[in-house]
């Protein structure tokens, strides 16, 4: 009898008791399918990226959408105020989503935006670091590694090019952009464990 | 339920996405 999704991926956080658990699956999958298409454009535009086989390219992107994801949308997270924006452009508390049954993974959230916030990276710096979250060659069921790992130094070898060039004087945002990922690993696991709760609870 | 993304239907949608870019690389 869930009656919440508080998920900003969704229009409202509200669920219709009514609906059957297929149908909520349904509406939520139609409302994040845009998003998700959005990050295989993006994926496609990385360069190197089409060269991989399409068996890595679906791992990877399988893999690591939820976190390029996290990485594009921390703007839905307004961290001095405390509200989650949901699809439909409503704001919604973090006390109200609390109320809803959100926990850890909200604060969490929270915590990744404002220490992503922090290092003011620019479109371009923030458009790379996507990338290297992308490409990532210990991903589970990748066939050939070492062409991943091939692209994945290069975008990082990029990136610290990038960093190094913009911010002279600030090399450690390059490793504190570095530490990100397993920051993102840790919410992509906790997000996929309210997904199965979800599926075996809907 | 051990793959939430396929779960999600999330493989489906990648994989259609992807598919102009994949024909494209079939040529």
């Amino acid at each position: 009898n869930r009656m919440h999704l508080v998920c900003p991926m969704n229009t409202s956080p509200y669920v219709d008791p009514q609906k059957s658990g297929h149908s909520i699956w349904e509406e939520f999958s139609m409302s994040f399918t845009p998003a998700v298409r959005e990050v295989v454009e993006f994926a496609k535009r990385i360069p190197g990226f089409k060269d991989l086989s399409q068996h890595d390219q679906v791992s990877l992107l399988k893999a690591g959408t939820f976190e390029v994801l996290v990485v594009r949308f921390t703007s839905l997270f307004d961290v001095k105020e405390r509200t989650v924006t949901f699809l439909s452009g409503r704001k919604y508390s973090v006390e109200v989503l609390r109320s809803m049954g959100a926990g850890d993974l909200l604060n969490s959230m929270f915590d990744f935006t404002e220490k992503l916030q922090a290092l003011n990276l620019s479109e371009e710096e923030m458009s790379l670091f996507t990338a290297v979250v992308l490409v990532s060659a210990d991903r589970s069921g990748l066939e050939n590694v070492n062409s991943v790992e091939a692209l994945q130094e290069t975008l990082i070898r990029a990136l610290r090019s990038l960093i190094t060039k913009n911010h002279p004087n600030e090399i450690a945002i390059f490793t504190k952009l570095l530490l990100k990922l397993p920051d993102l690993r840790s919410l992509n696991n906790m997000h996929s464990e309210q997904l199965l709760a979800f599926k075996v609870h809907p | 339920f051990s793959d939430p993304a396929s779960n999600l239907g999330l493989e489906d949608i990648i994989r259609k996405a992807l598919m102009g870019n994949m024909e494209e690389k079939q040529e």
